[in-house]
């Protein structure tokens, strides 16, 4: 594939340079002489060039192109200069980034096929990674069922087990809730020991030692943390 | 989880606020009071402050903290003194955003779980996407065998099919070649028909129409891509 990356900052060079990795042919492109020349053994082609300018498009293979991404941050004229110019110019596919919902409200007016916000994009991966360390085994009885253990989620503690919404929300059932206990040895040598409650009460209180232990599909368990 | 945030940018906000969603109590912090009020009624608490004062530090309940998370970005001074006090005092476990490569030593010399790049991290996850576009058709035999059909990458146009190094890299079996030939029919009106080529010559040279049929572990190809 042929693409143009436009703005070498930290997001538009890595996608640029992976791109190139891939083996794609990637022209990266920045108004910084000094961001062309970082990135020129990363990047297939680097051109330095102020893309908010009408002439700026006769020094680029558009007709050539099967996606443009627009990554330039903070300078929304310029991204929304440079997003319209490429629109003139007729580039097959436009992705671009935006900064906040005016910028994206703007862009979507030019009338482009993605927009998104790196910011964004990571934070919502780094808060699903965070949810499943709360996983603490699974096991996969089938493609579409598995056994979960989870530390107990904060909002229920305090509250009775017959409060549970896991079950009409996500499809999970609660098989039962596994605790740790200490117990003392000869010797006073202190052991945990795992017990599982397979009845559990409705009226039993959470309490942070409670484990839930789940059974259900894997999907419906990341559709309730993403 | 108990969780702090500081720097309600588009990353720590939106970070903040999903971790809000997901039932974690959540302090979400900003030295700016417009970042803090726009904020309050997605995140569980908001406090204005500004971290890098040694002083700001009394008004965070780090003690009871699980994971705190410096999402500062373009004031590095700031993100290193925020993170140097929480280190100061005993934080459990801090993680951090570093925006550049000299930023993300030094937060890697205060000794902190996690360092991270979120403009990294989506355009890894942006390359991957487009990547998988390539894939124009798969289809699952089993867990660990996956039939796909890709274009053929930039890299193999005009080489030999000798020269292709999936197998040895990803373990992907060439199974054959598929291509798209227009078909007149009576009326001169013209028709696509696919076919099929399974004994691929190794003198046999890549272009544009070729399709390479693979068969192989969803798991490599993913490898392969990153
Ligand atoms: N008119 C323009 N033409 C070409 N490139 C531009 C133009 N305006 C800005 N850029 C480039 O876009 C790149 C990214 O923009 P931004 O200002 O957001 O930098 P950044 O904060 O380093 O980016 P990132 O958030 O990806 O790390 C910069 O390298 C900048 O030089
Ligand atoms: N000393 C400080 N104490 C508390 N918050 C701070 C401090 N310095 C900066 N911040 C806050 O950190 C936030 C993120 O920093 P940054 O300057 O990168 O903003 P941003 O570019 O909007 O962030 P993002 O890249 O996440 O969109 C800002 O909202 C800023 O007010």
């Amino acid at each position: 594939m042929k693409y143009i990356v436009i703005g070498l900052g930290n997001f538009g060079s890595t996608l640029a340079s992976r791109l190139t990795t891939f083996g794609h042919e990637v022209f990266g492109v920045d108004n910084s002489l000094e961001k062309a020349e970082q990135f020129k053994d990363r990047i297939t082609h680097t051109i330095c060039l102020d893309t908010s300018k009408p002439n700026a498009m006769k020094n680029l293979p558009i007709r050539d192109t099967d996606i443009v991404v627009v990554a330039i941050g903070e300078d929304v004229g310029a991204s929304i200069l440079t997003t319209a110019l490429l629109k003139q110019n007729n580039a097959r596919q436009i992705i671009g980034r935006a900064i906040n919902p005016l910028h994206r409200t703007v862009l979507e007016s030019i009338g482009i096929e993605t927009i998104f916000n790196p910011e964004e994009l990571a934070a919502e991966m780094i808060a699903k990674q965070l949810e499943m360390q709360g996983v603490l085994e699974s096991f996969d009885l089938a493609d579409d069922s598995t056994i979960l253990e989870i530390k107990v989620p904060e909002r229920y503690l305090g509250r009775n087990a017959g409060d549970l919404d896991f079950e009409e929300t996500y499809g999970l059932r609660l098989l039962g809730i596994k605790r740790f206990v200490e117990e003392k040895r000869i010797f006073g040598l202190a052991k945990k020991r795992s017990t599982f409650e397979r009845n559990v009460n409705e009226e039993h209180i959470f309490d942070t030692n409670d484990i839930l232990v789940m059974m259900g599909d894997m999907k419906n368990f990341q559709k309730m943390i993403g």
